[in-house]
């Protein structure tokens, strides 16, 4: 994929040097033991947490490449990082398509001096 | 305007909520705007009601008839206004409290508490954003909530994030100056956004997102609602 020049930003070239020593002290599974115990999640049966497991790693992953793209913020272990990216969509996000009609009101133009 | 400004600091925001496995949030975000909206009005800060929405909302866009409001299915802020517009308004949280499901609908008009005067979308100008933020109270946005499921805190301001995919209903409640930016050596000036993930989630329940380049399209679904003062009810 492509940038578009308006996406940049200036400081586009200067990247977060993360410590690549990271991923071999914490493990994803202590990770995850600790996410289970802090959001009390359970899982019905073997296969399903084998399953969660696997999503989890995978968002693990996709924390670290967020935590790249956006150095300013923190990024990493949240109560929704046993979700993949459609179950997060369909079960917490909910904005439909906004079509404004041409007769919608639009806010009058505020004075912003002084 | 002024540099830094708070709602939260001036008593027009409610605690933070938990809309649950539920795609609501276009409710809370509506519920959040009338919530600010009334008590500018008023002088008093009162919780309403999201469940009344899910429930008994069912506006459709004017412009596309089988794009409505569904509950857990999804919604939109400026269809919600149009229904408590037409509806008269919304009762308290505690007398309609929010379940997480789809239900029918059990609104009681005598209990109605805030009603909508009018409401308005505002211009992708962040100063024009900020100027009815300080003037009118929390607006309702979209946002491209990519990021969001990773957040743990700091101000957000991602290199991409499509400002095309808006797919997440929040608050304005506020912007500052002072979210320093070790990597950029700048103070970095950011949007204060109420969510409704709980407050066990980003800072406390909030999420800062950067200002200046519309950055996962939060200046682009902005609106303003304005509440009926007690005398013209």
């Amino acid at each position: 994929s492509t940038v578009a020049p308006k996406e940049t930003d200036d400081d586009l070239l200067i990247r977060q040097v993360v410590s690549a020593g990271d991923d071999q002290l914490l493990s994803a599974e202590h990770h995850f033991s600790s996410f289970k115990a802090r959001f009390g999640k359970a899982y019905e049966t073997e296969e399903e947490h084998d399953y969660r497991f696997e999503v989890f790693k995978a968002n693990l992953r996709r924390a670290k490449t967020h935590q790249k793209l956006d150095p300013n913020a923190v990024h990493g272990v949240t109560k929704f990082s046993d979700l993949t990216p459609g179950e997060f969509r369909k079960k917490f996000l909910g904005l439909k398509r906004l079509r404004l009609p041409a007769d919608t009101q639009k806010a009058p133009i505020l004075p912003t001096n002084d | 305007l002024p540099a830094d400004f708070d709602w939260r600091d001036h008593g027009a925001v409610t605690l933070v909520k938990d809309q649950g496995s539920c795609g609501s949030c276009w409710s809370f975000s509506t519920t959040g705007a009338l919530e600010g909206a009334h008590f500018l009005a008023t002088g008093e800060l009162v919780s309403l009601s999201e469940q009344q929405l899910v429930d008994c909302d069912h506006q459709c866009d004017p412009e596309e008839k089988n794009s409505c409001d569904a509950g857990c299915n999804g919604g939109l802020m400026t269809n919600a206004y149009e229904y408590a517009l037409k509806a008269g308004g919304l009762q308290r949280e505690v007398d309609y409290p929010y379940t997480g499901k789809d239900g029918t609908c059990k609104f009681d008009k005598t209990k109605v508490v805030a009603s909508v005067a009018n409401f308005s979308v505002v211009s992708l100008d962040e100063d024009q954003i900020a100027a009815n933020l300080v003037k009118n109270g929390p607006l309702s946005i979209g946002i491209n909530a990519v990021f969001m499921q990773t957040y743990i805190g700091g101000v957000s301001c991602p290199y991409i994030c499509s400002k095309h995919m808006l797919d997440h209903g929040v608050l304005l409640v506020g912007y500052g100056t002072a979210g320093y930016a070790p990597i950029r050596f700048k103070d970095k000036p950011y949007w204060i956004i109420k969510n409704s993930w709980g407050e066990n989630w980003g800072e406390q329940g909030y999420y800062k997102i950067c200002r200046g380049r519309n950055v996962c399209g939060v200046d682009s679904m902005v609106s303003t609602v304005a509440a009926l003062h007690m005398e013209d009810k």
